[in-house]
This record gives C-alpha cells, structure tokens and sequence, in this order.
C-alpha cells in the first residue's frame, strides 16, 4: 500500500483532490 | 391495470437514480494545453499525452467517489479496482468524445490526433485498436447514458486479484448492471439484447487498455518522457 500514496491519498481526501 | 404502470415507475424510479447521479458525476472534460514554444515531436506528443494522463486521472478519482456504493467499500478494495480499471476508463472517455468524429480521437477539446499525428507519436497502432472500439460504439448509437453506467461497470468489473471483499464488489456490479438492464428496458424496448451487446463491448476495452498500458510503460522504461508521479504509480500498480 506504501507504494500507492498518492491514489491512497486521492481516494481518501473528501473534499478536492490533493495538490499535486 | 395498475400494477403495469406501477412497474413502469419503479423501474423509471430505480434507473434514473443510478443513471442521473452517475450523469451529474460525470467530470468535465480538460484540455491537454501543448506547450507552444516546444517544436512538435513524438516526444512532446507523448509528454503532453502524460501530463493529460495524469490530471485525468485526478478527476477520474474523484469521479469514483460518486458512483452509487463504491465509497461503501474498504479503502483497499476502492484503490484495487482503481489500480485495476483506470486505463480502461481513460480510454472509455476519449472513445466517447471521440464519437463525432470521423477517425480521429479527441484526447482533449484542444488535442485532436488524426492518423498522421498517431504515427509520429508512434502511437499508430494503438490509436487504432482505440479507434476500433469507437466505430463499434459509433454503429449502436452509444448515448450518455450508457456511457457513463459502462464506465462504472468496468470500473466494478476490473477483476482485480487483490479484492478482499468480493461480495461488496459484486453487489457493486449487481447495482450496476441493473441499472443498464433498467436503463435499456426503459428506453431500448426493441432490442431486448442491447444491454448484453454494450456488456460485450467490454473485452475489446479490457485488451485495448492492456495494450496502452504495455505501451506506456516501455516508453516509461526508454525514459525519454517526461511522467508524473500518480501515473507513474498508476502504471507501476500495472507490472
């Protein structure tokens, strides 16, 4: 799962997508 | 004489649910901005086909989120059918916006590739193997409706080996799939086989978004385009 950060990151932000 | 009509509204009733919250979520299409002061070369198509890659990658998680039941599932199995299915989704989109078009794929409004350009991006065959799947799509009369319930089907559909939950998953395509037998019930009563047609156009989705992540990842081992980091991860989830 420490491979997928970002996807991880994206699915459980609610509100807008993380700055990438 | 009640109980017909009554059918018809619970049938109208459970299919615009699913198909109206699946129209509302459906993301706004982005542009792809080439950068101007760069000289046109595989290498420049290629990077700007990424960095659209990656951003709609973004919307198309954020676009998950909204289909009906998928946030139910455990993280892990939301981020499995992602890791799964997201080729397949990039291309479902571009294959719908490319539908108007005579053997052309519309990327992005502002990014159109004829065949000239696919080949001097080195992507001649695949834009083919794409362009297969519109003409298919072109000949049924795909409508946004069904568009938009196919996507979130081959989403639920990926067949991840990583489910950990497969019951949730197959209640996910259960809603789904109702959903497109309602849909079609409702609006396609002359061909009782329109659902299954649509359902069978998603092995030709599933080998085509292979071949694109096959692609995109021996350009990613040559190295000479520039990638970002969720697409990157996206393709690194692939091998």
């Amino acid at each position: 799962k420490e491979k997928h950060k970002i996807l991880h990151q994206l699915l459980q932000n609610s509100t807008s997508p993380v700055d990438l | 004489s009640g109980l017909p009509q009554k059918k018809t509204f619970f049938v109208d009733a459970v299919e615009n649910k699913v198909v109206s919250l699946l129209l509302v979520a459906e993301p706004e299409s982005i542009f792809a901005m080439p950068d101007p002061t760069v000289p046109e070369s595989d290498i420049k198509a290629l990077t700007t086909l990424c960095d659209l890659a990656d951003r709609e990658l973004v919307v198309n998680i954020g676009w998950a989120k909204h289909i009906p039941g998928f946030p139910t599932l455990s993280l892990a199995d939301q981020m499995s059918l992602l890791q799964s299915g997201w080729m397949e989704i990039l291309i479902l989109r571009v294959v719908f916006r490319s539908l108007t078009m005579e053997d052309k794929l519309v990327y992005a409004e502002d990014y159109i590739m004829d065949e000239e350009q696919s080949k001097l991006a080195g992507l001649f065959d695949l834009n083919n193997a794409i362009l297969q799947l519109v003409k298919k799509y072109k000949s049924m009369g795909l409508e946004k409706e069904e568009f938009v319930l196919l996507k979130a089907i081959a989403l639920a559909n990926s067949d991840s080996m990583q489910i950990e939950d497969s019951e949730a998953v197959q209640r996910l395509q259960d809603v789904l799939h109702g959903a497109l037998q309602d849909y079609e019930a409702a609006h396609h009563p002359e061909d009782c086989r329109r659902a299954g047609k649509l359902i069978m156009t998603l092995p030709l989705l599933r080998q085509t978004a292979a071949r694109a992540v096959q692609h995109f990842c021996s350009i990613k081992q040559d190295g000479r385009v520039p990638m970002h980091k969720l697409f990157l991860e996206l393709l690194e989830a692939k091998v």
